[in-house]
């Protein structure tokens, strides 16, 4: 479902050149549950970026379901993401004027479901994270871990094929924190690939594979429990 | 130096009344350095604005330094905010459009201090979280983690008498959590007063006590390993 092919990732800063992301090669089939490992700043968001086609690699490759991504426009691109990808950023990225429910739909609307289904897809996504009491509040009146929830609700709401969960539970105590991670095993289990970044073993343990990167590279896979 | 005595905070959102802190007594003196735990939403960064002196308490009194704040008005509240507190807030709040330097320098232009003591002072605290070749870039050049460093050492620069940390290592990996958690230890024992909020048991482990909230409530306080 995605390969990256010595995929680099750089910044120019006047004269000088950021390699944020060094001939990275990995390959994720339909199904996988994957979390990825590093220090901070070792380019686990941009890597992220790029599979979820927001970002485009500076040399190299990306096949998403097959299509090389370069020979895409914006346009087609945002389609991919819209259709097929459920994105939790790492900073929530709520619209601070819309309610939790109404920060849910968005993607529905994107994809034209109608307004009365709309509302009672957006309910049942806030209540599987907990949020079924929060549906009317606005960002400013819900805490750290409770935006981060309507972030992943809004993630899952469409049922893409693929999720991107960027440290989801990074706000989360550890009770809510296993409450979402069994949410993605459940929905792994129904055929959704999943890519969680962590910085947290516990986290970790829910995947079915760990890659660890450091400094813009893929140090090691953990293929200890299998595929 | 902090006594919250009967403390409550309630939102009113039409007819509803949530009340989100619920007669909160706590005592904290010159020194101390306490965790505050509990599940999302339980009511931890509410309960650290108060105590930061950046919301009022809805009923109760909340005394700092001996002084009872709701006999001062808002100047006087800044003017604690700049001179005695350090805030490493939830959500970061770094000014977007100033590099992490910049940002860092903030608190020490309300001090009054001159340009180059700052600046110098501003690369020696982005050094101890360890973003020294990160000076120059902005917020959007950062990673999640490194946003949060800067604010971290935004909060410890001025050198303030307390620091107020609500999930200071949420973005951050294992060592690097270490190191900042390490840096606190080496504060307080030179006489700051730190209080983190957490949700990781390894990071309540480096304070003195750890105070467990649940539903706006003080639920427990744990003083096992002795003030
Ligand atoms: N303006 C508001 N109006 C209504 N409710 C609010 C408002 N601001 C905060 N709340 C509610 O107050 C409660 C406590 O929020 P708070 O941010 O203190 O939680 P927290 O313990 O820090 O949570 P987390 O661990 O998720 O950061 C939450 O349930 C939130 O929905
Ligand atoms: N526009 C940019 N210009 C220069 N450097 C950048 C830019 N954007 C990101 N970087 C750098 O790229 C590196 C990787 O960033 P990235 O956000 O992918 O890290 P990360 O692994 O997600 O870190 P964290 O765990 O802290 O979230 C960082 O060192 C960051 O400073
Ligand atoms: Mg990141
Ligand atoms: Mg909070």
């Amino acid at each position: 479902m995605i390969k990256l092919e010595d995929v680099t990732k750089s910044y120019r800063n006047g004269k000088e050149t950021m390699d944020v992301l060094k001939n990275i090669n990995l390959e994720i089939r339909q199904g996988d549950f994957v979390a990825i490992m590093g220090p901070s700043g070792s380019g686990k968001s941009t890597l992220m970026n790029i599979i979820g086609c927001l970002d485009r690699p500076t040399s190299g490759a990306y096949y998403f379901e097959g299509k090389d991504i370069s020979s895409l426009d914006d346009q087609e691109l945002a389609k991919i993401r819209n259709k097929k990808i459920g994105f939790v950023f790492q900073q929530f990225h709520l619209l601070p004027r819309l309610s939790a429910l109404k920060n849910v739909e968005l993607p529905m609307i994107y994809a034209g479901i109608g307004k009365k289904q709309r509302d009672e897809l957006a309910k049942q996504a806030l209540i599987k994270v907990g949020l079924g009491d929060r549906i009317q509040h606005m960002p400013n009146e819900l805490s750290g871990g409770q935006k981060q929830r309507v972030a992943i609700a809004r993630a899952i709401v469409n049922n893409p094929k693929l999720i991107l969960a960027d440290e989801p539970t990074g706000a989360l105590d550890t009770k809510t924190s296993e409450a979402i991670m069994e949410q993605f095993t459940m929905l792994n289990k129904e055929g959704t690939t999943i890519i969680v970044v962590t910085h947290e073993h516990e986290v970790a343990q829910f995947a079915k594979r760990t890659i660890v990167v450091r400094d813009g590279e893929i140090l090691q896979e953990d293929l200890g429990r299998g595929s």
